[in-house]
């Protein structure tokens, strides 16, 4: 059987509102070292990559591997009837056709519990390559959000440029262009507030807005977000869970024809 | 431009 046990029951709302318009469905893969999903937009143009460690949960166990279908909007559906401080444990047999939802408000004094219908879906997994990128950049969430929204008012495409002058974010559209550039920031004492930009070659690319902006509905889970570049492959837009794990969007660049 | 699909980067489809 698989039962995962999370006492921050709002982490898993949140991370199930960051994805349920970008991805329809996906299988949960569950093992004995935690639990992953990968899942492609309805395009195929972006890919989210979702790893959360055993060690992260206040329970778990995982007696058999199994690819749980789910379909995240009606999880969503499921969440939403959870509190923000309950404890949610997941639940399922192995083979199972439904995954079990049981919320705990803080003081025990209410229980509550949903069964999910489990889909069967057929996915193939992409081979993610480990490798080193041109460029890392981390910044505040909050600053992510705010330019690829305001970006997403102007133009459709950003190109989105790493040297060592800073990050440059440059649209432009009907209204006009805009450009937006970060530099290097360490000043702040908090490490979340900082820009670090981790340059090994300078890097231009260019990418549809209205997924980057998406990618930003991710920004309650993480103070920060990381954005690795490299020529002529797909930007990596990662947030870090806590001690949890992490999520990770790819999407590939627009190249010229 | 060109938008690629991700599958072209990682592999698949």
């Amino acid at each position: 059987m698989f039962e995962a046990r999370i006492t921050q029951g709002a982490v898993l709302k949140k991370l199930v509102e960051a994805l349920k318009e970008l991805v329809t469905e996906g299988n949960f893969d569950v093992s004995s070292t935690g639990l992953q999903l990968q899942a492609m937009d309805s395009s195929h143009v972006c890919l989210v990559s979702l790893a959360l460690r055993e060690d992260g949960f206040e329970h778990f166990r995982c007696d058999r591997n199994m690819a749980m279908g789910i379909h995240f909007q009606n999880l969503s559906k499921i969440l939403k009837c959870a509190g923000n401080e309950d404890t949610i444990t997941l639940k399922a047999e192995d083979n199972a056709d439904q995954l079990t939802l049981m919320f705990e408000s803080s003081n025990q004094d209410r229980i509550s519990d949903f069964d999910l219908k489990l889909m069967s879906i057929e996915s193939e997994h992409l081979g993610i390559p480990d490798q080193e990128y041109s460029a890392e950049i981390k910044m505040p969430s909050s600053e992510y959000q705010r330019i690829v929204r305001d970006l997403t008012s102007i133009g459709d495409t950003v190109l989105i440029s790493a040297t060592k002058e800073g990050i440059k974010f440059s649209t432009s559209g009907d209204v006009g262009t805009a450009n937006v550039t970060l530099r290097h920031n360490t000043t702040p004492e908090k490490p979340e507030e900082q820009t670090i930009i981790d340059l090994k070659e300078p890097v231009a690319l260019t990418f549809a807005l209205r997924y980057l902006n998406n990618f930003a509905k991710a920004t309650p889970l993480a103070p920060v977000v990381k954005l690795s570049l490299t020529k002529d492959l797909p930007i990596v837009v990662e947030y870090q869970i806590g001690e949890l794990g992490a999520v990770k969007f790819y999407l590939a660049p627009k190249i010229d024809d | 431009m060109k938008q690629k699909s991700i599958g072209a980067f990682f592999g698949g489809a």
